[in-house]
């Protein structure tokens, strides 16, 4: 653990939280991309299977136990909940261009043909794009609310913070894994325009908004 | 030997 991997941590829980109390707050889950919040569970539920066969750390088991429980949480707003808040008609991503070749590519490229590692290769090559549904509902709205805004920052700003911690580590403890490397740098790439909206923009105290 | 990979990370 280093300060990179749990200022990681932190930045990915405190996205979650945010999205959840804004959606609790403001009763209403507009501009939140159901989509997204599904392949987050997908990502966390595959990912998170070794709860069940393997004990690592408190911190560890209490994270993962949050993290899911937090994804389904949301789903339950946006689907249940705060349904008739729910943007549907502007939610329109084909999930199934994620799903099909992430899940393909995940049989092809792993560390080992197990089941466990599988969905472990999957759930990470699917949080690399999970967030696509999200960007591409921003960008056909031409707007996102500001809290929406900082959510996203704090999404994107955790799996950066992960790419220095594996830097961290490839140095100090000679560890690397390259499935991860990839896939968190494909991620942290993605956010890279949503980035700049939001330090230029969002920062200065202007709401997102895109040239129609 | 897989039982020895790092799944530590979140």
């Amino acid at each position: 653990m280093n300060v990179f991997r749990l200022t990681g941590d932190l930045s990915h829980l405190a996205a979650i939280i945010i999205l959840l109390l804004k959606i609790w707050k403001t009763r209403s889950c507009a501009g939140i991309s159901g989509k997204s919040q599904i392949l987050f569970a997908v990502v966390f539920t595959s990912r998170y299977l070794d709860l069940l066969t393997s004990f690592i750390s408190l911190y560890n088991t209490s994270m993962k136990v949050i993290y899911i429980g937090c994804a389904y949480a949301t789903l339950y707003f946006v689907y249940m909940k705060f349904k008739a808040t729910y943007d549907g008609n502007h939610d329109t991503f084909r999930v199934e261009f994620l799903l099909v070749p992430v899940g393909g590519l995940s049989f092809l490229v792993n560390h080992d043909f197990s089941p466990l590692e599988i969905l472990w290769t999957f759930s990470i090559y699917l949080e690399s794009v999970a967030i696509l549904p999200q960007l591409f509902m921003i960008s056909k709205t031409g707007e996102a609310e500001t809290i929406t805004t900082h959510y996203l920052f704090f999404l994107g700003l955790y799996r950066a913070l992960y790419l220095f911690n594996w830097i961290w580590r490839f140095y100090f403890e000679g560890f690397f894994d390259m499935i991860a490397i990839v896939a968190g740098l494909v991620q942290t790439i993605l956010y890279c325009d949503f980035f700049y909206l939001y330090i230029t923009k969002v920062l200065k105290g202007k709401k997102l908004s895109l040239p129609a | 030997d897989l039982d020895e990979m790092d799944k530590d990370e979140l």
